[in-house]
């Protein structure tokens, strides 16, 4: 599963 | 947001700020890689060109405003205002040799073909080896002063414990970013020789050298 990535991390 | 995240983002910004404070507080950038915080300062510009895209929290764009702001203050004040300080003999680390294969790596393997997203993971894979000019210029000079690695022992610190953030979502939350990960563990590892030193002679109030 392909996950994308998190906006929120810095 | 986990207590590692919190924690690592406040690492981050205290090796930043540490950074800042050295240079001004000693009106000298000697020691410091001019060239490590210029591909910093690249990071975040081309992490963080989603401040114009998206709002995600005051948090968010605060912290992005301040890393961004603070690695143009420390570029500004290494190559202008304490110029006549900067050790370029000592800085001599070729970054092209970092950022040509970095660009080409964030083209090829990449979440999405678009641009912010390849900036975004250019950024990422940068980041992982952005610190090399600087340990470059500690094993030519053999030494270091003691702030300079409270500065890397804090920016070090804050990927690993980012690495504890993402075991921690990927158990709570199933969420898992490979590119981040990998990226990340490569950055951490890099670190992992000056982590020995410092706990090894800094904290045990020796001056960091290098044996000859």
């Amino acid at each position: 599963e392909e996950t994308t990535k998190d906006k929120d991390e810095l | 947001m986990n207590i590692f995240r919190l924690t690592g983002d406040l690492s981050h910004l205290a090796a930043i700020i540490i950074l800042l404070l050295k240079i001004w507080k000693s009106r000298s950038c000697a020691g410091i890689s001019g060239k490590s915080q210029i591909l910093f300062a690249l990071v975040f510009t081309t992490r963080y060109l989603d401040l114009f895209t998206s709002f995600i929290s005051l948090y968010n764009t605060c912290m992005k405003l301040i890393y961004i702001g603070c690695a143009y203050a420390t570029v500004y004040l290494i190559y202008a205002k304490f110029r006549a300080t900067y050790d370029g003999n000592h800085d001599s680390f070729r970054v092209e040799f970092l950022v040509v294969p970095v660009g080409g790596l964030s083209v090829l393997i990449n979440h999405d073909f678009s641009p912010l997203e390849i900036l975004w993971t250019f950024s990422i894979y940068l980041e992982s080896v952005a610190i090399l000019p600087q340990l470059f210029m500690i094993s030519k000079t053999g030494e270091a002063e003691t702030i300079t690695t409270h500065y890397l022992f804090c920016l070090g610190l804050y990927r690993a414990l980012y690495l504890f953030n993402w075991i921690w979502r990927f158990y709570f939350e199933g969420f898992f970013d490979m590119i981040a990960i990998v990226a990340g563990v490569v950055q951490t590892v890099l670190y992992c020789d000056f982590f020995y030193l410092y706990v090894t002679k800094v904290l045990k109030g020796k001056k960091l050298s290098l044996p000859a």
